[in-house]
């Protein structure tokens, strides 16, 4: 219902400008309906807005500064849409030391409500663990599993 | 409702059983290029139903049973075994843990077993229905999929929120 | 031949003007997300002819010039100017070292040379023909772009073979 | 002509062989013309199978796998058709530290023929480097240059 759509709509774009500044330490950051008179068919834009840079295309936005901004977006649709689990695959791949440390505290804070199992090379995201698990190729390509509890 | 165990028997690189317990809180996994983690999520995904053997990184169905290697044989099945803790009633279920099993033979039949019963695919997905956790819920995020995320066009992106309302 | 110097004037995210010289061997470019990198790869693009505004992340032309920030305000221009050293004679020109000089005006005006010698964009875009330099040699991978070249369709393969013969 | 893309077909196809085996350490790999009899109009299928394991569809290869190949057939390209330069940016970015320094020691054996501009987060590819250019965002937002020069 049109409704509905618009109360999910404002819920996730107070989330999103939230979990957007968080990560960013600043900025700005929206989710726009193209067309407001008409909820059910509008296109909806994303627009980000790192700290001191001029508001742009997403598309002008740097590899690092797209994942974050793509993880706002997930995250925020986690705290509109709680689920019990989340997997996340390397989605902190392209993020330099700084945006990865701030990534991995706030993914802490989230993780207080939400299972998350997320696969990971970098060592920041790895420390906030609270289970570890190393998967290896054993002998004839079958992989195998240690378990490691850090917490 | 939380993650409580996931078992892998033969499912794509994992000839031998795995078992995964979950508690609260982050899991991490970790290791080299190639060794199976991301096979760990399409455990997942197909275990929830999927049906997309191309969201799987595969081309057929049997993709997903182990294809043998230079020092062993390919096996004939592949199972993989999700057990949820359920005692807040979370899935329109009543049993307060829920173990969804799926297994699929190189002959192309399936078996769908929901805490022992047989049931069909279909059933294991109308579990998950509108609890966020389907495909469009953005709860299971690939690799390499962050950056698509944004460039959704306004069509997905409507979808995008309707699964979110 | 081999490139000597990089000089970029308003390009993007560079307001101020700065040189890169070039020696033989690797040129490694670090550095902080969203610090310029990327873009430092797009201004050799765009200085060997690329007319793609899609290719360089923008969407008019005016994309790649300097939009201004909050301490800044925007500028008027872009320039960039790329040196080769060409005795080889690796490069179908009659010079030892060969500059190519792009620029963009708010206004959509472009100036082209060569050498200090107006030109036409195409004269520019004609002085790499051939040398693998182009779209689809492959000589310039982007970011993001790597597990594209082994996803390509059957045609773009084939238009990959065709430049490399 | 059908002469020249034969021998253009054959050359990318030795190279991107050996390419494959020193960055896999093994393994094998081919490029196959899908329909021989036809060279201006077959379609080219690329295979890949990293020791030990099966070979099977390139799309079920893991994300460093399939980086590692990939940038096995660009390397093989610059062979077959060197370039004066070759500008790569984060092309490393999924891999894990083992794989990561074979694809430096391999890159560094191609710099003395190529200039190699490669952009990168990761320490064991800036190692190899012979000069190495820091880039960051100074005040306005506009872009810096530090220069270092190693060797
Ligand atoms: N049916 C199968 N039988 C045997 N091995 C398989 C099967 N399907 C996939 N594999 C192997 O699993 C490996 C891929 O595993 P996966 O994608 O989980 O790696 P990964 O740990 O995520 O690595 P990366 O860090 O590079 O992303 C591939 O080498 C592939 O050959
Ligand atoms: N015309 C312009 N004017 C001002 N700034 C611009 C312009 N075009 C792009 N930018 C800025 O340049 C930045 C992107 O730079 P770039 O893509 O080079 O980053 P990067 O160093 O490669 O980062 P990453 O490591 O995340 O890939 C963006 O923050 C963008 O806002
Ligand atoms: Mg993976
Ligand atoms: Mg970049």
């Amino acid at each position: 219902s049109a409704e509905r759509f618009m109360e999910t709509y404002e819920q996730l774009r107070a989330e999103f400008k939230l979990v957007f500044g968080e990560l960013f330490e600043g900025g700005a950051a929206d989710i726009i309906l193209v067309d407001p008179e008409d909820p059910l068919n509008t296109g909806i834009e994303i627009i980000a807005q790192p700290p001191g840079k001029k508001l742009q295309n997403l598309a002008l936005l740097s590899g690092g500064e797209r994942s974050l901004t793509a993880i706002a977006l997930l995250l925020a649709i986690r705290r509109v849409k709680p689920t019990p689990f989340c997997i996340l695959d390397e989605v902190d791949a392209a993020l330099d030391e700084a945006n990865l440390e701030r990534f991995a505290d706030i993914l802490q804070g989230f993780a207080k409500t939400t299972q998350f199992l997320i696969i990971t090379h970098r060592q920041a995201t790895m420390e906030k663990a609270d289970r570890l698990y190393g998967v290896t190729m054993g002998e004839s390509a079958t992989s195998q599993l240690i378990s490691v509890k850090l917490s | 409702m939380r993650l409580k165990r996931l078992e892998l028997i033969g499912f794509k690189s994992f000839a031998n059983k795995v078992t995964l317990e979950f508690d609260e809180g982050i899991t991490a996994i970790v290791g080299p290029n190639g060794s199976g983690k991301s096979n760990i999520s399409d455990a997942v995904r197909w275990v929830l139903g999927e049906q997309s053997i191309k969201s799987l990184r595969g081309s057929k169905l049997e993709d997903v049973i182990f294809a043998g290697s230079d020092g062993k044989k390919p096996l004939g099945m592949a199972e993989v075994q999700l057990t949820l803790e359920n005692s807040d009633g979370f899935l329109p279920i009543d049993y307060n843990e829920v173990t969804i099993t799926r297994r699929v033979y190189r002959s192309g039949e399936s078996d769908f077993l929901i805490n022992k019963t047989p049931c069909r695919l279909k059933d294991i997905q109308d579990l998950f229905t509108d609890t966020g956790l389907g495909r469009e819920g953005y709860a299971i995020i690939g690799q390499g999929q962050i950056d698509a995320i944004l460039s959704t066009n306004p069509e997905e992106r409507r979808s995008l929120f309707e699964e979110t309302a």
